[in-house]
């Protein structure tokens, strides 16, 4: 475990903290996309299948409890908390999302490490959280006032993922036989989707004014 | 050959 690692999964911790804190305290998830939290929950759901057959350490295996647990605890926060789902921007929120499902599976089913079942489904949570961002992004240019929190959990999310990129780079260096493709590259285009939200975010915070995504 | 990729990252 290196530093960038780490420093990668609290900020991925502290994004879904945030989001936690604005649905179970404000009771709110205004400007939260449910389409992206659903499938960030298939994300999980489909990686971390392998709690049951392989273990690396006590940290590993609480930290994929904690995203199983948040993720699918937030979707059903949003679709049946009574007060909760009314502020949820459902006329905005109107990305396809599972039309990113089937491509991302027969990606996996075409280009992966390993063909067996666990390998495929890894592979595939890889490509499908790669995009998962893109509804919320949608809404948040759709939505005029986005609030501090939503703000900062995206800035989190994007946060994780750069980091996690130093995290493979320093991997790289330091441990022999370091390679995996497949990771990096979806990493890597999941952090650039990023890049123009964070262009954004940088120039609000710069200029002290509430951000706001331009059409 | 049948054992699992190393996956130890989140």
């Amino acid at each position: 475990m290196n530093i960038f690692r780490l420093a990668g999964d609290m900020t991925h911790l502290a994004s879904v903290l945030v989001l936690l804190l604005k649905i179970h305290t404000i009771k709110s998830c205004a400007g939260v996309s449910l389409k992206t939290q659903e499938l960030y929950a298939i994300v999980f759901a489909t990686r971390y299948l392998d709690i049951f057959t392989s273990f690396y350490s006590i940290y590993n295996t609480l930290m994929k409890l904690v995203f199983l647990g948040s993720s699918f605890s937030i979707v059903l926060y949003m679709k049946y908390h009574k007060t909760v789902h009314r502020s949820y921007d459902r006329e905005q929120d109107t990305f396809r999302h599972w039309f990113l499902v089937l491509p991302c599976l027969l990606l996996a089913l075409l280009i992966h490490e390993k063909f067996t079942f666990l390998e495929v489904l890894w592979t595939f949570s890889l490509y499908l959280e790669a995009v998962a961002i893109l509804p919320q992004l949608v809404l948040l240019q759709r939505t005029r006032n986005i609030d501090n929190l939503t703000g900062q959990y995206v800035f989190l999310l994007g946060g994780y993922r750069g980091l996690y990129i130093l995290n493979w780079i320093y991997r790289y260096f330091t441990e022999p036989h370091f390679v995996h493709w497949i990771t990096w590259i979806s990493g890597l285009v999941q952090t650039l989707l990023y890049a123009d939200f964070f262009f954004y975010y940088s120039q609000s915070w710069k200029n002290n004014k509430k951000l706001q995504l331009p059409a | 050959q049948d054992k699992p990729q190393n996956h130890d990252e989140l």
